[in-house]
């Protein structure tokens, strides 16, 4: 039996005008230890929920995504972090909303699936349980980049208007 | 947004979705990635979703789930699901992505937008890592 694994790292208005050529080399690059991480999984005959869970901490942690460390900003300037995941044997699922210290939330989505009754989490009560799980934390100072506070900053600039295509990365 | 789908060598199917929404959301705005069945969704029965794009959009047709029941219960392949799907998505006003992977090893993503950070391995050996539309 063979296995595949595929991945993504956000949709948009990405051209070659509007990324530059080092953000596209550092996102391929990225990608490809990504796919090595879950790959390592799936080769040694592991599951899949593991193998999704191993390739997305790679790019949580990669700050050329909008998604853990390098993720966008709320208004108030806060990175504010959502993931879920799904388990196809079983349709076993956990998911967390607006979680603001976590390293990795695609994890403390795992735990809320493994360690609780329940789906999905939310904000303080989600950070709560992390630290209740062991989660590695994460500081809003390790979480949030320059680059991102220069975005949000120019778009309040601009009036700060929700937009739903204004999409970062 | 960042995502994964994978297919492993028992036929289980699994996806991750993880974000940190748009850049200036207020008020609490969750979009669809946490929301299981609108940005993810995993069942061996039809296949493994994760989305990316105007996450509204995605919750009101409820994407992920929407195409795997579109397999399970219409005989769909996961390839038209997921195109006729994001159809959906694009009529209502949205934009965005999708990959998928399916318990007989299909593998596809799909995007209505001019880019999408995305790659793909299997155990055949292929690998594509790919950003811009025309790749």
């Amino acid at each position: 039996m063979s296995w595949t694994l595929i991945l993504h790292g956000g949709a948009g208005q990405m051209t070659r005008d509007t990324v530059s050529q080092a953000q596209a080399e550092g996102a391929r690059a990225a990608l490809g230890r990504a796919l090595d991480a879950g790959a390592a999984v799936l080769a040694a005959d592991g599951a899949a929920l593991d193998a999704v869970e191993a390739a997305v901490r790679v790019l949580e942690d990669d700050p050329h995504f909008n998604s853990g460390r390098g993720a966008a900003l709320t208004h108030a300037g806060v990175a504010e972090l959502d993931a879920a995941i799904m388990d196809g044997r079983n349709r076993n699922a956990g998911a967390v909303a607006g979680v603001t210290a976590t390293r990795n939330p695609v994890s403390l989505a795992r735990a809320v699936m493994a360690n609780s009754p329940h789906v999905l989490l939310s904000g303080a009560g989600a950070d709560a349980f992390s630290v209740e799980q062991g989660c590695e934390p994460a500081t809003q100072d390790w979480l949030v980049l320059p680059e991102r506070r220069a975005q949000l900053d120019e778009m309040l600039e601009g009036g700060g208007a929700f937009d739903v295509d204004m999409k970062y990365g | 947004t960042v995502g994964a789908v994978a297919c492993d060598v028992h036929g289980h199917v699994a996806a991750a979705t993880s974000t940190g929404g748009v850049t200036g959301k207020r008020w609490g705005r969750i979009g669809d990635s946490p929301l299981i069945g609108a940005g993810t969704y995993a069942d061996d029965r039809a296949g493994a979703v994760s989305c990316t794009g105007s996450g509204e959009f995605f919750i009101r047709a409820n994407v992920a789930h929407e195409i795997c029941a579109r397999v399970r219960l219409a005989g769909e392949t996961l390839e038209a699901a997921v195109e006729t799907v994001l159809a959906e998505v694009t009529a209502l006003g949205g934009t965005g992505g999708i990959i998928v992977a399916g318990p007989k090893g299909e593998a596809l993503w799909r995007f209505s937008t001019p880019g999408m950070y995305r790659a793909r391995l299997d155990s055949a050996g292929g690998r594509e890592v790919a950003v811009f539309g025309d790749e």
